[in-house]
């Protein structure tokens, strides 16, 4: 699966753009967190699309905002 | 009750609602 661009996201409305994200996002946090990926993957899809985009290249970042998501969740 | 539906849950291949209002 070739990695998603700004260009592609901007070809498409903007729902489907969170859409697009989620799907990339999605089997991320599915690998670590099973369970609550739904969620998670949801709460994450708030975030700036320039920044998911950004999470989707960098485990670090990404890792971070799940850490973020699960803290806020279990609250 | 009051129930919150917070976060949406994401769906592989369900077509993402979470922000349907903007």
């Amino acid at each position: 699966q070739e990695p998603l661009t700004v260009s592609m996201l901007a070809a498409a409305p903007l729902h489907k753009q969170k859409q697009m994200i989620g799907e990339r996002l999605y089997p991320l946090i599915y690998n670590v967190h099973t369970q609550l990926a739904g969620k998670i993957t949801g709460m994450l899809l708030e975030i700036d699309n320039s920044e998911l985009l950004f999470m989707l290249e960098s485990p670090e970042s990404l890792n971070a905002k799940v850490e973020e998501a699960l803290a806020v969740l279990h609250a | 009750g009051s129930s919150i539906n917070w976060p949406p849950e994401f769906h592989p291949g369900v077509p993402w609602k979470g922000l349907q209002n903007i």
